[in-house]
């Protein structure tokens, strides 16, 4: 590729690109594309994190990253670091006062410049928060990168499962494969006796893997330290088994 | 009022309207609905439900509702019953295949119908579930119904509390007066040793009830019962401190 600019899109780009996607917000997709990234960088890989979730902008918050990135002359894109992750927040490159029906369409068209112009250098991964649901974006990254495999973050109820599987479905009209299913806030361990509770059902994670062809490649616990609302800068890394899964 | 026609909109109304609103979806306001009705009902008032949550179907499924209300020759609605709540859900006038982002105008607009012409009956109590944050409809009854009062629904987590602030803005606006903020899923006591954890963190709710110039008036723990995707129909009433409040 051109001096600086990546070539993630291109068919030999040796760059794995990781979707992290949801049906709704909140079921902690953010919190797994951040701790994942964390992993994989920890096992020795290098990697660059594409927030393209512009209605959440929880993941410049996550890893304490403030401001906004260096934008060079011939328009090339230099991201950001924290703790060597590489990371690009679309959001940021959207006025706060642009409404929010018109982020959807713009950084859509936008979307090959963030693939394109950014120096994601040498990365091995590269993790890509989609925003929830299949709006403008989801659907653009979904088209512009059929290489792309997606991994599925949904928590323990149906009425989350079954948005989920739209997803899945739009994944499989571009011929996108899924890496499987994530579910979030699966059960909670009482940190006194170890009683484990499934606080919010269970089922629905199962359920919509099997429709997707696809599996549950993880279960995680409700953890208090995940909730704090903090810009501390440093993911909780708990996502080990995660991240050998992505490496298939 | 005409006969079959409600009046609950008029100044002399001796309805207790209570609009049920939060910042953002997913943190149990349709299930804060449902159960202070049910409470309310159980403590021998006569209570109205309007579903007004038109991007969630959850009012009808929790109380076991299908189908559609009867609509007489005249306009005249008839609400549907559920163990004595009397309920109209506004989704269900929607055909399925109306796009999402017409539904906000279109029952807006549509507001004073839902409003008027339900023969309400005899009711004390009519219980709005609203869509969460500040769009159309939200905007509408706030309104439409200057001498409701509003109950302001959260998660302990700081981002639902900063959405639930604007929502409290708006109701200052219409000059609306906060019944109080309802922090739900608050924490969680194992089943087995009593152990207490707030595992969404704490003090999101007290910040956002400070700075609206109201209180928390209840903190509800995550139960795995209410997660059941079921529509089993009989909400399980744990609003008793809340019905209390709700009758001042
Ligand atoms: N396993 C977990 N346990 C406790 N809180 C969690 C967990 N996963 C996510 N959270 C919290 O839930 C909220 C939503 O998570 P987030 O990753 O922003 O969701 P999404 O990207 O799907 O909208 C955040 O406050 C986050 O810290
Ligand atoms: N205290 C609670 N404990 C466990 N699950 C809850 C609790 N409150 C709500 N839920 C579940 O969380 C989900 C969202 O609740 P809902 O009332 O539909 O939220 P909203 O109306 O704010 O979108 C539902 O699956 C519901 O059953
Ligand atoms: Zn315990």
């Amino acid at each position: 590729p051109e001096a600086g600019r990546s070539g993630v899109t291109r068919p030999d780009s040796p760059v794995r690109v990781l979707i992290v996607a949801s049906g709704k917000g909140g079921v902690g997709k953010s919190t797994v594309t951040v701790n994942l990234a964390a992993a994989l960088a920890g096992l020795g890989q290098r990697v660059g994190v594409l927030d393209a979730d512009i209605y959440g902008f929880s993941v410049p918050r996550m890893l304490g990253l403030h401001g906004n990135p260096t934008v060079l002359g011939e328009g090339i894109i230099l991201p950001m670091d924290s703790s060597g992750l590489r990371v690009i927040s679309m959001g940021s490159f959207v006025g706060e006062d642009t409404p929010v029906i018109w982020r959807g369409p713009m950084l859509a068209k936008a979307l090959d410049q963030f693939l394109e112009d950014v120096a994601w250098g040498d990365i091995g991964y590269l993790l890509i928060d989609s925003p929830p649901g299949t709006g403008d974006v989801a659907l653009s990254l979904s088209q512009r990168l059929p290489r792309a495999r997606i991994l599925l973050v949904t928590t323990p109820q149906a009425a989350a499962a079954r948005v989920a599987g739209r997803v899945a479905q739009m994944a499989e009209r571009t011929g996108q494969r899924l890496v499987g299913v994530v579910e979030n806030m699966a059960f909670y361990e009482c940190p006194d006796c170890g009683h484990r509770t499934e606080i919010f059902g269970q089922g629905g994670a199962e359920e919509l893997a099997r429709s997707a062809g696809s599996e549950v490649i993880g279960r995680l616990p409700l953890e208090p330290q995940l909730s704090v609302d903090s810009d501390a800068g440093t993911p909780i890394v708990r996502a080990q088994p995660l991240s050998r899964t992505a490496k298939h």
